[in-house]
């Protein structure tokens, strides 16, 4: 299985909404400083809860929202981030432990890959969203047999936030909504977790390094 | 439940051992302090890059502590694979000879899980499959490319 | 002695504005909490790199924080001048085109002080007089090997 | 004035007696990870003590003996550094204040330029030592109005370690000893100073971004 999209709006540098697909393998992001890379990183912890705000760079939820929004004066403003998980043929996530993950995906990836023929041109990303030929499809997330189709799974997270500064944060899997406890549950079934070390975040690396011996160790407690 | 912790503990000391003599041209491996009791004990790194003479940990150089915690890291996935990785720069202390070795690395386990790596270093870009292109103009919003995306190359 | 205060921190501030305007593209300039009150006062850095909407320093991009940093450091350069200055990759979350404009700055700061600056980044190393390398054979001690020495351009 | 040469003896990775001989101007070090670039600058903080063990990234200070040494099993082994300071053509540094400190050293310059055409071969310079034209100029400190030659000012810092692990260190300005807070004072007058933002630590940079304000406001006021 692997993320295929990560939607954003008026998240942080991303003023309407942007779409981001991703393919499985090896991706990598590039630009220039300050243009926005980390803050896809920051969606990811934000849509899966993944991460406090101190833990995206803000001191409190409501810095997340694009400023631009929140400068218009509007009673309310709204920031959102919506992960696709593609869950390849697996009926459910049971089927996550077979021996050949990468042979099953195979018939499925050639249904991603016409999706990304169209977006492969240069054209900001944005724009091309009305192109996207893949109907989403809700999934049952109790099995329904339909091998043939790429298996999606969403989790969405909205975030509004008034003109006082209170704020609201929700999450939704397949758009039905949900826990955190709930989406950390689903989350574990599909072997991600918020102590995992799975996202390390700009300038962290050397963290192992210069950690008390005690929570190294804690961190293979937590695997076995 | 020590049975549990042992039996992780050696799978990852073993794939240490392995990932960082890749990484790093040297020997490493994963230490208790006190052996037989895991839960009181801490986790030492204990490295030698390139077989110089073992160095407490924070003495390394700042390329040698950066390969010594991505073999870890290497090693916990072995272990127990997520389905997806995202690194910020997890290469900005290394030479370019060892972005090479760490992009080569990466190369090597996407068999198992999606990375995605964001990088200014050139080696990096190149060993990627694709490249999404992120840019902001002056006093605008972030924008998105998709760079080269290679959807051929993508399944497998 | 709170006017020696006011007169360094007006000088500092003022080389601050004109150095980070050059290095980030930006406005920038320092704060204090209390202006009436400096000793019981915070300094806060206000940045708008590319004349972005000011953000809280702790939001800022890495390659952006650095850019700050290095400012308010060259701003206390030019008001107490030291007579050398070393840099440890200090290049490291920059981008290309941010390296070079450091590496401009910094040829620019050697008019007044020595720069001795650790960079494995190919702008930094082309903008400077010359470069020392250093080497360490596998079980062996560290080389430092004297390139490029231009004694030509050393003298103005 | 600038630094003119630094030389190490068994410090961390540097094995014999090396010498580091630098230019006025724009200076890069470079080279592969791990091979000792970081460790000159630790040099620097080392002699001229303006840092603790854990500033130079030792848990105490005999972790800076190169190890070959330590484990030769002698009953003493010593780790040194001096730094050479060029004082240019100032009698005595309060001509620190000068408007033109690089036209009065364009004389002296020239001379320092010799030194150097021996080492500009590709040369090991712990090699080139023996061909050192120069002669180490002892200067009195308190002015003896050589103007034409250069004015060099040294301090040597000689770290002791007994086979016990017990250790002393010892500092000296022009080969004489003295204390630590003597060597300081000195330096402050060439505006050299423990808490002085001239070096910038690897990893370092973005510290001034993180710390508290307050601690920031100090900075000016230790520069007021
Ligand atoms: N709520 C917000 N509204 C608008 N812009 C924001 C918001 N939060 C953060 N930003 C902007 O996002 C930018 C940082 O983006 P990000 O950290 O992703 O950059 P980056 O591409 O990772 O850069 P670098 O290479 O320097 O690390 C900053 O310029 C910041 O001003
Ligand atoms: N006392 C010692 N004896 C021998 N070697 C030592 C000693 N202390 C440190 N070292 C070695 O010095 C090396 C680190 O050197 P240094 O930090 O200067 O590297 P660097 O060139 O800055 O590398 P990087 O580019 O990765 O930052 C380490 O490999 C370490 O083992
Ligand atoms: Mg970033
Ligand atoms: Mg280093």
């Amino acid at each position: 299985m692997y993320i295929k999209r990560v939607e954003l709006t008026h998240f942080k540098s991303f003023g309407g909404t942007t779409q981001v697909p991703l393919l499985p393998g090896f991706t990598v992001v590039s630009g220039p400083n300050g243009s926005g890379k980390s803050n896809i990183l920051d969606a990811l912890l934000f849509a899966l809860g993944l991460s406090s705000s101190k833990g995206m760079r803000a001191e409190r939820l409501p810095d997340l929202v694009n400023q631009n929004q929140t400068s218009r004066g509007r009673s309310t403003v709204e920031a959102s981030v919506t992960v696709t998980f593609d869950l390849g043929e697996a009926i459910d996530s049971q089927d996550q432990d077979s021996p050949d993950p990468k042979g099953q995906e195979s018939a499925e990836a050639e249904a991603v890959t016409h999706a990304c023929e169209v977006s492969s041109s240069a054209l900001p990303i944005s724009e091309a969203q009305d192109d996207e030929p893949l109907p989403r499809m809700e999934s049952s997330g109790n099995g329904t047999g339909r091998r043939q189709a790429p298996h999606e799974w969403t989790v969405t997270r909205k975030l509004r936030v008034t003109q006082q500064g209170t704020y609201t944060s929700n999450y939704f899997i397949n758009d039905q909504s949900c826990t955190l406890t709930e989406l950390h549950e689903q989350l574990h079934k599909l072997r991600i977790y918020p102590e995992g070390y799975n996202v390390v975040l700009q300038g962290d690396v050397t963290s192992i390094i210069s950690m008390n011996p005690r929570e190294r160790r804690e961190i293979i407690d937590e695997l076995a | 439940r020590q049975r549990a912790f042992k039996e992780a503990f050696d799978a990852v000391n073993e794939n240490f051992q392995t990932i960082f003599a890749e990484l790093s041209d040297g020997d490493g491996y994963l230490q208790l302090d006190l052996p037989h009791d895991p839960f009181g004990s801490g986790l030492n790194l204990v490295a030698h890059p390139k077989g110089k003479p073992v160095r407490r940990l924070a003495s390394m150089s700042g390329g040698e502590k950066s390969l010594t915690a991505l073999s870890f890291i290497f090693a916990l996935q072995r272990y127990r694979p997520s389905p997806f990785y995202a690194f910020d720069e997890v290469d900005m202390f290394l030479d370019g000879a060892n972005v090479e070795r760490l992009a080569r690395m990466i190369k090597h386990q996407t068999q198992q899980a999606q990375f995605i790596v964001v990088s200014l270093r050139r080696p990096m870009i190149e060993a990627a499959e694709r490249t999404i292109g992120v840019t902001q103009a002056r006093g605008a919003y972030t924008q998105v490319l998709g760079l080269n995306l290679q959807p051929q190359s993508a399944s497998v």
